[in-house]
């Protein structure tokens, strides 16, 4: 038996807005130690990775491991009929072929449950090397958002380069060019706005704006995002997902491959 | 001229 609960149920609504146009169909691993999920774009640009830890659910019991195959879209359109105050429910018997989600609100006496069905996916497993990277940049995550919505009015691409104590966005097309710079900041009045740069080389990467525009679509669950690259390897972008009180729940990562000099 | 690479040129299948 599979039963995990989530008061702040909106948690996991954010998590499937922020997936579910980038991926059709994908696995949750449930094990003791949380959900998991890691699926690639259909073009196989991109990848997803999110993680749930166990100890962030208000309640959680995995007897043994279960693999939950779905349509993402299906599950996002069944989350939409949760409120954002509700708390979530996810109920699944070992061998059975459909996933019921209780929704509760708050303080009322409603509780409604919906059932989506379960699919058997070929999923293919990548292993992503643990390595350092040559650029670590955090930054506000609106901005971050911003930034990309705003390139892709000039360009498909956007070139990332770094050097000092700074990070360059730059786009251009066939109607001119643009580019965003971004320092540095040195206060930490308010974390969630600064802006820090930690670099080991200068690098200069393009990417697709498409996709880092479906990554933003991660905005909601964390003020602050943090984009790690190195020559020659897919950008990570990574949004830490934390509950209201900012107890850490796990994270949605989206790897990027690069565009390259043909 | 740019090329798109696959993230399967980078990572592996399990």
């Amino acid at each position: 038996m599979f039963e995990a609960k989530l008061i702040q149920g909106a948690i996991l609504k954010k998590i499937l807005d922020a997936i579910k146009d980038l991926v059709n169909e994908a696995s949750w691993d449930c094990s003791s130690q949380g959900m998991s999920l890691q699926a690639m774009d259909t073009s196989h640009v991109s990848l997803v990775a999110v993680q749930m830890k166990a100890d962030g659910f208000d309640k959680y019991r995995c007897d043994r491991s279960v693999t939950l195959g779905m349509n993402l879209s299906s599950l996002s359109k069944i989350l939409k009929c949760a409120g954002n105050d509700d708390t979530i429910t996810l109920k699944a018997p070992d061998d059975g072929d459909k996933i019921t989600l209780v929704f509760e609100a708050k303080n009322e006496s409603e509780t409604s449950e919906y059932e989506v069905k379960l699919m058997n996916l070929d999923s293919e497993y990548l292993g992503i090397p643990d390595t350092p990277y040559s650029v670590n940049v955090k930054m506000p995550s609106h901005k971050f958002q911003r930034i990309c919505r705003d390139l892709q009015q000039i360009g498909d691409a956007v070139t990332i380069s770094c050097a000092k104590d700074s990070i360059r966005f730059a786009a251009k097309g066939d109607l001119g060019s643009g580019t965003v710079n971004l320092c540095q900041t040195a206060s930490a009045d308010k974390p969630e706005d600064s802006v820090s740069i930690s670099m080991q080389e200068p690098i200069i990467q393009s990417f697709a704006l498409k996709y880092l525009n479906h990554f933003a679509k991660a905005t909601p669950l964390s003020p602050q995002v943090s984009l790690s690259l190195s020559p020659d390897v897919p950008l990570v972008v990574e949004y830490s997902i934390t509950d209201d009180d900012g107890s850490d729940f796990g994270y949605i990562r989206y790897y990027l491959a690069p565009k390259i000099d043909e | 001229k740019k090329v798109q690479m696959r993230i399967s040129d980078y990572f592996k299948c399990e």
